[in-house]
């Protein structure tokens, strides 16, 4: 391995970053998890930690760029040159930066989230064979709606598990159509569009009408980016295929290889290529964001590149799966940091999960089309959007901490908390190994922060939630796929989720609400399920949409957890109060985790 | 069996198939861009890429042949990460 001349390091442990912007080739929550498992590869093995933040002084800024992107040292169009960082410091060092003429994705083909079908929002599966042909894109074949879908699984022939593709066909975003769908034809300075169009902007955004006027109703929203078919290079970088497309007189509704030597796959960007001549690359493998992320990361914590072909820091790309760091890679960042106060270091298992799908942030579907692609949906998704929030909750802090903790310990110096749950009868707020209880029986009493190990030595240092049976005094925490579940000292666990009925699509709990009657509802991200504390296992079919069940909240809250009868939808640094009354769920809060509720 | 057809190849516009630059031409812009050569050794015209080419393969663990060889032209093709190998 190699450092930066002198050992160029950070002289503090808590590492902060900030995603300044994204590529339109990910849905965001697949780029921020990427950057998350790229620093905990880091983390694993090091003394170090990772916080995110919203602002310009954090330490390490991430950014995508294209060509000369105002660093003086400018990209270079798609593959070739990947991705830069700078060595530890102040202003620009520390700062990593991405070429977003390449296409991101995780090293395995374009990622696209599916909505509705019957694949629970799993992405799609390129290529995938339908009526024995393969397809390397959605498609509208076997449709007579041009709303595009694909498989979910290598063959839909013998699987049939489908979704539909991100289209304005679907839902629009942001915009003043309130996510509604777009209607084609529509009016705009007096002309019609039958498709997305850019017109009328100068940042090249496609946009839509969603009423069939936009001169008289000025409704408009923004066309979802559809990567599998956006094309790279070529004379038309950036538009999306269009199939059919004739080329020499034949029609293809896929892209081919025909008229090329090297075998790449192409399409046209209008009907008809003999005519037009417009074209582009069908989208290929990718390069995969967290591999690079991690490589790029090492040189943002002081690593330059080693001559070890098979280490993380090697200058070339190369995709693998699996944890990423090399033995020679763990030595170079233990030279500069030393090992973690974890265990003897051994470099992350971490494997790429499967993408979560993100369902549209504003469109909440009335009744999702059950049908085949080969028969009409019986109702498409409509609807307004869910009423949440606009803007952060104004609530400020209402009262200095009563005590002044040394920085580290003062959990109002805390971002985002790994968990939080009340058990006997107080508040646990859980971050990185340790947790505080906040309890108000006898007046408020904050104390802590106490390890997480001395009081349960088989938990690891990151939960994602933790819920107490009201009934049996269990407690559940939960990380990653795992379950502990503690009765008193004694632990069972961990467990792997499957142990409760959960499938491998479902990476992590973000929370458990008790229902009663030995009843819960467990909670993954934007879905939940029945939960039978007795049994603990989950009712599989009860599977339900966060936002069909709890209108009002973010549909990516990281923690869920019931207080004095209420529910508490977490998101960033914000919760969102849900009460029941008379059996309906109501938002009736929006406030600060730390202002609110630690009452920071 | 069908007559295997001939495919057809057409010329793309702007197809930028592979880039213009000579084997020669893209190793002295390599070398250059990731710290093997400074400038003034850019504008030799008798530039010998040799000690370039030896200190390029010692980094990345090739055979060090001092030639540009297909498993260094190979490298030089693959996708990579811009901070320069060598100097600041």
């Amino acid at each position: 391995f190699q450092t930066f001349e002198g050992d160029l390091k950070w002289h503090h442990h808590n590492i902060t970053y900030w995603i300044q912007n994204y590529s339109e080739d990910l849905p965001r929550d697949v780029i921020d998890d990427a950057f998350a498992r790229a620093f905990a590869a880091w983390s694993a093995v090091t003394p170090l930690t990772f916080t995110r933040v919203h602002s310009r002084d954090a330490d390490i800024v991430i950014q995508f760029g294209v060509a000369e992107h105002g660093d003086g040292y400018p990209f270079d169009g798609k593959d070739g040159l990947l991705a830069h960082a700078f060595p530890p410091g102040p202003g620009i060092q520390g700062d990593a930066h991405f070429d977003d003429e390449e296409l991101w994705s995780l090293g395995k083909g374009v990622v696209v989230p599916t909505y509705f079908g019957n694949a629970d929002g799993a992405p799609c599966h390129f290529p995938f064979t339908f009526e024995g042909r393969s397809y390397v894109a959605c498609t509208t074949d076997g449709r007579s709606d041009d709303v595009p879908w694909c498989s979910t699984t290598a063959d839909y022939d013998t699987d049939r598990q489908f979704g539909f593709c991100p289209s304005e066909r679907l839902y629009t975003q942001h915009g003043t159509g309130d996510g509604k769908p777009c209607v084609f034809p529509f009016m705009f300075e007096g002309r019609s569009y039958s498709s997305c169009t850019t017109e009328g902007r100068s940042d090249g955004y496609r946009w839509c009408a969603t009423t069939a006027n936009y001169d008289q109703d000025k409704l408009y929203g923004f066309c979802p980016t559809r990567a599998d078919s956006t094309v790279i290079g070529g004379n038309s970088a950036g538009e999306l295929c269009v199939f059919p497309f004739v080329f020499l007189g034949k029609e293809y509704s896929s892209c081919t290889s025909e008229g090329r030597s090297d075998g790449r796959l192409w399409c046209a960007t209008t009907s008809n290529f003999d005519s037009d001549k417009k074209w582009g690359f069908c989208p290929d493998q990718g390069y995969s964001l967290f591999l690079v992320a991690a490589h790029e990361f090492g040189h943002a914590l002081g690593l330059d590149h080693s001559s070890v072909p098979e280490a993380l820091m090697y200058p070339m790309y190369r995709y693998l799966e699996g944890s990423p760091l090399h033995e020679d890679d763990v030595k170079g960042i233990q030279h500069l940091y030393g090992p973690g106060p974890k265990p003897d270091p051994r470099p992350p298992a971490t494997t790429t999960p499967k993408p979560q799908p993100t369902a549209p942030a504003t469109v909440c579907p009335t009744a999702p089309p059950t049908a085949y692609p080969s028969e009409r949906p019986t109702v498409g998704p409509t609807g307004a959007p869910s009423a949440g929030p606009t803007g952060p909750p104004t609530a400020g802090p209402s009262q200095a901490p009563t005590v002044s903790l040394d920085p580290t310990e003062d959990p109002c110096k805390v971002n985002i908390f790994d968990a939080i749950a009340e058990i006997q009868n107080s508040l646990h707020f859980f971050k990185d190994g340790r947790y505080w209880r906040l309890s108000e029986r006898r007046g408020r009493q904050l104390q802590g922060p106490f390890p997480i190990a001395s009081k349960w030595p088989a938990l690891p240092a990151k939960l994602d939630s933790a819920f107490e049976d009201p009934v049996s005094k269990k407690i559940f925490f939960f990380s990653g796929r795992q379950v502990w579940v503690y009765t008193g000292a004694s632990v069972l666990g961990p467990r792997r989720l499957d142990k409760l009925g959960l499938g491998s699509d479902v990476s992590h709990v973000t929370g458990v609400l008790p229902r009663g009657g030995g009843k819960a509802l467990l909670f993954s991200r934007e879905r939940f399920w029945r939960f039978d504390l007795k049994m603990q296992t989950v009712d599989s079919q009860s599977v339900t949409p966060v936002d069909r069940g709890f209108p009002g909240v973010p549909w990516n809250t990281h923690d869920i957890f019931q207080y004095r009868d209420k529910a508490y939808f977490c998101q960033d640094r914000f919760f969102w109060r849900v009460s029941f009354w008379n059996e309906v769920n109501q938002v009736d809060q929006v406030g600060y985790v730390t202002y609110d509720i630690l009452k920071c | 069996a069908p007559h295997q057809r001939q495919p057809t190849f057409v010329t793309f516009p702007r197809d930028l198939r592979t880039s213009n630059l000579t084997n020669i031409e893209l190793a002295q812009e390599y070398l250059y861009r990731y710290g093997y050569t400074r400038a003034a050794e850019m504008q030799g015209e008798k530039l010998s890429l040799r000690p370039a080419l030896l200190l390029l393969q010692k980094q990345l663990s090739l055979p060090q042949t001092g030639e540009l060889d297909s498993k260094t032209l190979e490298a030089i093709r693959t996708p990579r990460c811009g901070v320069p190998d060598l100097g600041k």
